[in-house]
């Protein structure tokens, strides 16, 4: 008996067939049922958009157009249901946002457009689809992916907001400060809460840090994580700086102390997650001037003028509400005297922008979805018995 | 590779109205 030859390896093409009546079964077990916990702790996170493009590729591979268009379709209406159905749990918004993006890009890498295919391998290229433009299905998906951002966005603004007053402004964990305070000795506390249960900085940096592990675990693209904490930075400085001027209590030169110091938690917690360049910070600009101003000299005609010159991020009426709200916090300091504010006011003259008092917190920034390829070889991914997709084939 | 250079056909995409009759839809079916 001839020896026989090892059978060859199959060489996979890096798609999945199905049959037509399986796709309800395909959505329901890959998107409307799926538990991302379970994704995410044993697979790729975003292992279902992948495994939903390699089905898009047979669909076209066998150029079938009413076979792709139901898939299509299936897929945003599940997404659709599926993010409905848990729009208040964080972690279904980010695990889909993180999919939705991740298939969008898989759509444009494969597309055969040229702009699309300069990452590409070789490899890559030849597994473009064949027969279909899919570009009308891009945009849904896309307005899609924005509508679950913002979602996710205010999901996560609602989570957050309760420990912003009390972390950035009411907490006083400075040692030194806090011993000025008649009522003696105050424990430093490092816990979340502190013995009278209230919310610390380490509340809002404890908060961020589940966000920001819990969407790089979904396998979110870095450009997508960035904007989203840019956006919370906002809320942050912006919900202190509305209580500093809706508060004269707030308005003292330890508090400006205080808000400094929790400035630069926040530095440092950017930096230990390698997000110093995503904008955050700078969305902290006006805190972080209303801080200096709340502790620098308040007396002197080179006081005001140095003022005018540095709150370059406030405008004339905030300035002046907070020299006019500022409270000394001990007999020896002087208050502002209203001829100080009046020389302010004469340095700001040229001033011709808004002259709103408080922030708009609900001021979202526009969010942007820059193609992201992947270097996943769509040939080399199996799909693991734990999504019940058994009726797949791999091609 | 692609048989031919032929361009790709576009797949027209539905419009709003056909997505919401879809959702409506979807949910009459759902038990």
């Amino acid at each position: 008996k001839a020896k026989q030859t090892p059978a060859l390896p199959k060489e996979y093409l890096g798609m999945l067939e199905y049959k037509r009546e399986d796709e309800a079964r395909l959505i329901q077990n890959i998107i409307t049922d799926l538990k991302p916990k379970g994704v995410v702790v044993n697979v790729i996170p975003t292992l279902p958009a992948f495994i939903l493009f390699m089905c898009v590729r047979h669909a076209d591979y066998l150029n079938d157009d009413n076979k792709l268009k139901s898939l299509m379709n299936g897929i945003i209406q599940g997404v659709k249901k599926v993010v409905v159905a848990h729009h208040k749990d964080f972690e279904s918004l980010s695990f889909w946002l993180s999919n939705t993006y991740r298939l969008l890009n898989c759509l444009k890498q494969y597309s055969g457009e040229e702009q699309f295919l300069k990452q590409s391998t070789p490899r890559q290229k030849k597994n473009c689809l064949q027969n279909f433009d899919l570009s009308e299905h891009r945009q849904i998906l896309s307005d899609l992916a924005i509508q679950i951002y913002h979602q996710l966005i205010s999901i996560m603004q609602k989570m957050l907001t309760p420990a912003i007053v009390p972390g950035m402004l009411e907490h006083e964990s400075l040692q030194g400060i806090s011993s000025m305070k008649p009522t003696g000795f105050r424990k430093r506390s490092s816990s979340l809460y502190n013995d009278l249960e209230t919310y610390t900085i380490s509340s809002i940096l404890q908060e961020l840090s589940m966000f920001y592990s819990a969407m790089s675990q979904h396998g979110m693209e870095q450009s997508l994580t960035k904007q989203a904490v840019k956006q919370l930075f906002f809320l942050i400085g912006a919900t202190t700086f509305n209580q500093i001027m809706l508060r004269k209590d707030m308005c003292s030169c330890r508090k400006g102390m205080q808000i400094r110091c929790n400035i630069s938690y926040l530095e440092e917690w950017l930096k230990e997650n390698e997000l110093q360049s995503c904008g955050a910070i700078d969305t902290l600009r006006p805190l972080a001037q209303a801080a200096w101003l709340l502790q620098v000299n308040k007396s002197t005609n080179e006081d005001a003028k140095e003022i005018a010159e540095k709150c370059t991020e406030l405008n004339p009426v905030q300035i002046v509400k907070i020299l006019n709200s500022y409270t000394p916090i001990d007999d020896f300091e002087k208050r502002v005297t209203s001829s100080f504010v009046r020389q302010v006011q004469s340095f700001l003259q040229e001033y011709e922008g808004a002259t709103q008092l408080m922030l708009d917190t609900d001021y979202r920034f526009q969010v942007t979805f820059p193609f992201c390829p992947s270097s996943t070889a769509l040939e080399s991914l199996q799909v693991p018995s734990s999504l019940h997709l058994e009726f797949l084939t791999r091609i | 590779p692609r048989p031919s250079l032929r361009p790709r056909v576009l797949l027209k995409a539905p419009t709003l109205a056909e997505m919401e009759e879809m959702s409506i839809s979807e949910e009459e079916d759902s038990p």
